[in-house]
């Protein structure tokens, strides 16, 4: 029990024994590199190339604010292949930014071309742009889309 | 008579949270923000 | 039969399987289940026995793969932690498709397997921890947590209807278990992950404050970790070193969660050794974020008037169970509404001893006083004077003085000794905080006991009280400072007439400098 562990700490003989156990310990503290986010995928003998290859994404690929300079493909590769990544967080907020919506069935973007022709409670419906990924990797006009709110992220 | 508690290497006058940059308790310097992604969540449906 | 060496190697191949899976650069969602699958299909999750028996490979595996890759010191932290990110991200992925046999309640049956999983893990660290003794190296399992939290945190929107429960498993059996007390050689590790920004601040701002009970315990174990470090002024290094990251988590507790030591400040203060008063005053310096603090410094400033100082301040720390031995709290409570038997207040200070055959619990507590017990009733004392205040209120303000109450607080002064009178001062001491009706209720009751003891020493020690909170370095309470601003300036205490003041030059320096920075 709790009380009988610090009886034992706070008689001598264990007092001693914690002691000893906390000094030892001293030469393992966890580091902040001992807590970072876990590297999903890490070359175990990684091909040295020339330092000015980075191997891991400049910091500055952090920064928001630098989403809102790259062009629509790029953000739709950052998007499609960099998943899992703060990358891609940042590639969909700022293609949200942009008025594009993601649609979970289709689990591609979506952007108005036009005004839709009806818009209710469940869906609108209209001329939409759509992004292709899986095909020829270009954007593609359809019409007499229906968008259903259900499937908006 | 304690110490100074602003040599921690925290910043107490952030008007932000301290929390979400604190790295360890053992780090001089909470501060380095680089070593931690902002938090953020990613939609299960973003797995494509 | 679950220790024969086919199988542990059979499950050894079978999570080195899934190393190679998690660290294949195309691996995704899809691949992870379909192996997960597989598993399933081997039977490895299926009995009790052998899943037990496969969380425990997979443990000693990934330990044991972080020590050999360490000991080949070419290895980089990412490299050498491979295999422990790749079993959390196992367990979070068979935490997210694990599902009631039953069919009856997934979520229940989620937390109990995590649950079960955890004190896997707990076990192969006990054993490391007491097999290793001094050459135990807490790392792998800081780690092996830190993912977890990591990865549990990248899927919390799919966790989402057990997430608070998965924090409060973590909290209640793992890190609880954990604890520095039981595992000393994990110390460091426990304090990193207890305060982790994964964890911690997730659990503070649950709805409706609902992790607070959880982190409020493991806070106390961290406390009652440190008094025996805390009482010898002298500490070494590594004590140093654990007293600095207890001061950052609290100093970052005070700046976003002020709330929460200011419910607890009760439960803290009553762990914390009386020496450590930098420790307790940035406890008590904490205040509500939505109050504005007049500041203590202001020309005749009215605090009676301050809207906020009638409002009663919440205390969440159990503070009454300390009197409930010896049936101390009815006494209390019988004298305060009858202010009879007339002997109770004169035989009180025998209640506040530790019996004296109790020497290795005069030990512990490096007092032959019970200082909870000193805490409890002073404080519980007090809400009911308070009390009595309000609904007597009504028919005029009766003087706090003349009361039950106070026939309790100054037989205490007379009949306790100094140490006795020192602890039962500094008890009134600790609810000197932010504006409320507590912090004003104690500070009267201090500057009248200043005035009215009989005995210059009870003068001296009341100065001694608030002084000593005075000269540590911030934060210092507001309650503390607007009673001692109060005492130096009110003629009526006539302050700087007691002899104590100049009793030394150095003191007399020293007051001199106080009450000029004030």
């Amino acid at each position: 029990s709790y009380e009988a562990a610090e009886e034992k700490f706070l008689g001598k003989e264990d007092g001693f024994h914690i002691q000893q156990m906390l000094d030892a310990s001293l030469q393992y503290v966890p580091e902040s590199l001992d807590a970072e986010r876990p590297k999903h995928y890490v070359p175990r003998n990684p091909y040295h190339t020339s330092s000015y290859y980075p191997q891991t994404p400049p910091p500055i690929f952090d920064n928001p604010a630098l989403f809102e300079k790259f062009d629509i493909d790029t953000l739709f590769f950052i998007f499609y292949y960099q998943q899992g990544t703060y990358q891609q967080y940042l590639a969909a907020r700022e293609l949200k930014k942009q008025s594009w919506r993601f649609h979970k069935k289709y689990l591609t973007w979506f952007q108005r071309h036009e005004e839709p022709k009806a818009i209710t409670d469940e869906y609108e419906q209209g001329t939409y742009i759509y992004f292709d990924y899986e095909g020829a990797w270009c954007q593609r006009k359809k019409t007499e889309f229906r968008f259903e709110y259900r499937f908006l992220e | 008579l304690g110490s100074d508690l602003t040599t921690l290497g925290l910043n107490l006058n952030s008007p932000d949270a301290l929390y979400a940059t604190f790295t360890s308790p053992w780090s001089e310097n909470n501060q380095a923000v680089g070593l931690i992604e902002p938090e953020y969540h990613l939609p299960s449906c973003y797995n494509v | 039969d679950v220790e024969n060496p086919g199988l542990r190697e059979q499950l050894t191949s079978f999570f080195a399987e899934w190393v190679r899976v998690y660290q294949h650069p195309t691996s995704n969602e899809k691949i992870y289940a379909t192996f997960i699958m597989q598993l399933q299909q081997q039977g490895v999750l299926k009995g009790e026995e052998i899943s037990s028996m496969f969380f425990r490979v997979c443990t000693e595996m990934s330990v044991e793969h972080y020590l050999k890759q360490k000991a080949a010191s070419h290895a980089t932290p990412a490299v050498a932690y491979q295999a422990i990110d790749a079993f959390s991200k196992l367990i979070v992925l068979l935490v997210k498709y694990h599902s009631d046999p039953d069919g009856v309640n997934n979520n229940v049956a989620k937390i109990n397997y995590l649950t079960k999983i955890l004190s896997i893990i707990v076990l192969v660290l006990a054993q490391a921890h007491e097999q290793r003794r001094q050459q135990f190296n807490q790392k792998p399992f800081f780690r092996l947590f830190s993912s977890l939290l990591n990865d549990l945190n990248s899927y919390e929107q799919q966790l989402q209807p057990i997430y608070f429960q998965i924090l409060t498993a973590l909290s209640n059996n793992t890190f609880h278990t954990l604890q520095p007390l039981f595992f000393p050689g994990f110390t460091f590790a426990w304090l990193s992950l207890i305060s982790h920004r994964l964890f911690m601040p997730k659990l503070l701002l649950a709805e409706n404050q609902k992790g607070w009970p959880a982190f409020h315990k493991l806070l106390i174990c961290l406390f009652r970790f440190l008094v025996p470090f805390l009482r010898n002024v002298e500490m070494r290094d590594t004590t140093r070193l654990l007293y600095k990251g207890t001061l950052r988590v609290l100093l970052v507790l005070l700046h976003d969660f002020p709330e929460f030591l200011c419910d607890y400040h009760f439960s803290f203060c009553d762990v914390i050794p009386s020496s450590c008063i930098q420790l307790r005053n940035l406890i008590l310096s904490a205040f509500p974020r939505n109050m504005r603090l007049p500041d203590p410094f202001t020309p005749n400033l009215k605090v009676d008037l301050l809207p906020e100082i009638s409002q009663s301040p919440r205390v969440l720390s159990d503070y009454a169970s300390a009197l409930i031995a010896n049936n101390l709290k009815n006494d209390i409570d019988n004298y305060l509404k009858t202010r009879s038997p007339i002997s109770f207040p004169l035989d009180l200070r025998n209640k506040l001893m530790i019996d004296p055959n109790n020497q290795s619990e005069i030990t512990s507590t490096g007092s032959k006083y019970n200082v909870s017990v000193i805490n409890a009733l002073v404080l519980y004392v007090g809400i009911q004077a308070i009390g009595q205040l309000h609904n007597k209120s009504a028919q005029g303000t009766p003087p706090v003085t003349h009361s039950a109450p106070m026939d309790i607080f100054q037989q205490l002064l007379i009949d306790l000794d100094s140490e006795g009178r020192y602890l039962f001062l500094s008890a009134i001491a600790n609810q000197l905080r932010y504006p409320n009706s507590h912090t004003h209720y104690f500070s009267c009751i201090l500057l009248y006991l200043f005035a009215e003891g009989s005995q210059e020493v009870i003068k001296e020690q009341v100065t001694r009280v608030l002084l000593e909170r005075l000269i540590v370095n911030r934060p210092h309470p507001w309650g503390l400072l607007i009673t001692f601003i109060e005492l130096i300036k009110n003629p009526r205490y006539n302050f700087w007439s007691h002899s104590f003041t100049r009793c030394a030059t150095d003191i007399e320096r020293l007051f001199d400098s106080v009450s000029r920075s004030i």
